[in-house]
């Protein structure tokens, strides 16, 4: 019989914890260089300018929003190095 | 393709890497094929060429760590970020580390190279039949010491190739015990244990006691994960344990039961609601091989490409035949050049060599018909050209280069080398006390004091002097033996001397052989000619010569290569 709660818990030792979306799409922005770690002005315009440059970077369709295609290229496997500067 | 900022490169070709640890994933040897094959990616396609050391400091370093793991940029768990590596430079620059959170494979799933048994280091197939049933896993059904073991073809019951699969039991690796199993119980910190641990530890890797006491012994090495380890979790290594109580629920297999990203996991213990010990079960894994290739891309001064079919491109996609893609051959081209084909043979001097006292050259003047003076070199002395020697007194690893003994000359050659050594130097002007004809040489490697056989005496070398010759006699080996053909020096301050059909076990320091010895050569290395002229060590691996050729063997005692001494140790063309 499927359980009814909970869905989804929270395993001890893993790394990863359970971030939303935008969380997630955030990190990866940073990490990888499509966005500075210290966010002044108008942050929403900085993130559609970041993933805009991230989904042509990877070659997605440039669409500036946290759309499938992005959040599965977000969450797929890849080299550590970031693609964008240092 | 891009390059790093300031293109950095190296400034030399010959480049050198280090393999500094494994992951418990793969057998050692599955991993440094894996990354042999990577480098050869790129040294296909440019002038580059990459020699494994051991003890020196290399130009890439590479290791498996997890999390914080020793740079400012920790990994992050199974998937996700796998690898990653530094443009080329000193000190971390150029190095590649590969998170061992992940699972490593060939891209295929799980590899189990089998040891032992009579398919010789074959992989296990997965499914076999034994015995009508089925089984997609390591197993021990069918035996009674607990040693789990595989079928290497999809039918036991037919073709009765099998190996034993990685365990604990059979073997550990890395450490100080030389590949000895784990002996349980040990006992650590006054604590006993019955099974690998991560106690004492902030690494995550399981290791062993190889004595019963580490307290006293201090021997250990590191536990081979087993076919149905878990990855990642807070059980790195452990096996699955079936069934498990989950949310007061019992499984019988992996689940994906209290995720929401669909992966499997299993509890390590019976109940994951009273010890929340767990893992990912194995899956398709990520190829060491292609990571590697890539990582290694970036330590040679590539940065990720924009071209999605492209190696250097950030994103894992496994490919089964793979091939470089022309934007990566462009790429390494920019910054190297194109590799300039086959390697042309060495000129030959035309002049006498003025100072040498073992010419190598001879040359002749002629006057042809047409009276115009020609030079040509007639062949050199087969003597004094080691690539014309057909079979040597003795080779040896002496000092870190590998050294070919004949009729009172040798030859030097270093890993590095990749063309064969000119010049010998005689024996004598070296090693004054020695006679022209040696038959085996080794250098121990804790007190560095070289030992040479001829006959049934021996000598004994620290720096230039000399004690002996003395008889073998002395050692405890034989009356009835002729000679020592063959050693093998090991880091516990113990040799193993070779007569062809036997070998002895020396301890260095009290000069004596040990209780159980002689040992006959085809029952502990099985696979080499017994009537091996040449036995010596060689960047850790065993070499067994006879005639022409050579069979390599692993540290534990798999034949991994058969070759010819003169093309693939000399690199004579």
């Amino acid at each position: 019989t499927p359980h009814k709660t909970p869905l989804s818990i929270i395993f001890p030792g893993e790394i990863r914890s359970n971030m939303s979306d935008l969380q997630l799409a955030e990190k990866y922005l940073q990490r990888y260089g499509y966005l500075a770690l210290e966010q002044g002005g108008d942050s929403q315009v900085s993130l559609r300018k970041a993933l805009s440059h991230m989904q042509h970077k990877l070659g997605l369709k440039e669409t500036g929003d946290l759309d499938q295609e992005t959040m599965d290229a977000i969450r797929a496997p890849r080299c550590g190095v970031p693609d964008i500067g240092k | 393709y891009n390059t790093f900022e300031g293109e950095l490169k190296w400034d030399h070709n010959d480049i050198t890497y280090r393999v500094l640890n494994y992951s418990p994933d793969l057998d050692p040897e599955v991993i440094d094929d894996a990354f042999a094959r990577a480098f050869s990616v790129w040294s296909a396609v440019t002038p580059l060429t990459f020699t494994r050391i051991y003890n020196e400091v290399p130009d890439i370093d590479i290791l498996f760590g997890s999390d914080n793991h020793g740079d400012p940029y920790p990994f992050d768990g199974k998937d996700g970020l796998l690898a990653h590596a530094y443009p080329p430079g000193d000190g971390v620059q150029g190095d590649a580390h590969f998170d061992d959170d992940e699972f490593w494979t060939l891209g295929t799933g799980v590899v189990v190279k089998t040891s032992f048994g009579n398919a010789e280091g074959a992989l296990c197939h997965f499914p076999f039949i034994f015995e009508g049933q089925s089984y997609s896993t390591c197993t021990t059904t069918g035996r009674s010491d607990g040693l789990p073991w595989c079928s290497t073809t999809a039918n036991y019951d037919n073709d009765r190739k099998y190996g034993f699969c990685p365990s604990e039991l059979l073997f550990t690796y890395a450490g100080n015990s030389d590949g000895a199993p784990c002996v349980f119980p040990f006992v650590f910190d006054g604590k006993t244990f019955n099974s690998c641990t991560k106690e004492g530890r902030s690494d995550g890797y399981r290791w062993c006691g190889t004595t019963a006491n580490y307290d006293t012994d201090g021997k250990y090495g590191f536990c081979p994960n087993r076919d149905t380890a878990v990855i990642g979790g807070n059980s790195q290594g452990d096996p699955c344990v079936f069934p498990f109580t989950f949310l007061e629920r019992t499984y019988h297999a992996c689940t994906s039961d209290g995720r929401n990203d669909r992966k499997l996991w299993c509890a390590t213990t019976s109940s994951y609601d009273q010890d929340r010990k767990w893992g990912f079960c194995p899956d398709q894994g990520y190829s060491l091989f292609l990571v590697a290739a890539h990582e290694f891309g970036h330590a040679l001064g590539l940065e990720h490409s924009d071209v999605q079919d492209a190696l250097m491109y950030p994103m894992y996609r496994y490919v089964s035949d793979f091939q470089l893609h022309p934007d990566d051959v462009e790429g390494i081209q920019y910054l190297y050049g194109p590799n300039p084909g086959p390697h042309p043979t060495a000129p030959v001097s035309t002049r006498k060599p003025s100072s040498t006292t073992l010419p190598t050259t001879t040359t002749k003047t002629t006057t042809s018909s047409t009276t115009t003076p020609t030079t040509t070199t007639t062949p050199l002395d087969p003597t004094q050209d080691a690539c014309k020697v057909k079979v040597f007194d003795a080779i040896a690893e002496l000092q870190g280069e590998l050294h070919f003994f004949k009729d009172g000359l040798y030859w030097k050659m270093s890993a590095k080398d990749k063309r064969p050594p000119k010049t010998p130097l005689r024996i004598t002007d070296t090693w004054s006390a020695l006679p022209p004809n040696i038959d085996s040489a080794f250098q121990d490697p804790t007190s560095k004091k070289i030992f040479f056989f001829a006959g049934r005496k021996f000598w004994q070398y620290t720096g230039s002097s000399v004690l002996g010759p003395r008889s073998i006699e002395k050692l405890g080996v034989g009356k009835d033996v002729e000679g020592i053909i063959g050693a093998i020096p090991r880091n516990n301050g113990k040799v193993l001397l070779f007569n062809g059909e036997k070998f002895w076990r020396l301890d260095v320091k009290t000069q004596t052989v040990d209780k159980g010895y002689p040992r006959h050569t085809d029952e502990d290395f099985s696979g080499v000619p017994t009537d091996s002229h040449d036995v010596f060590l060689y960047q850790g691996k065993y070499y067994f010569c006879q005639d022409r050729f050579f069979w390599r063997m692993t540290w534990r005692k798999q034949v991994e290569k058969v070759g010819y001494v003169k093309y693939d140790l000399l690199h004579c063309p």
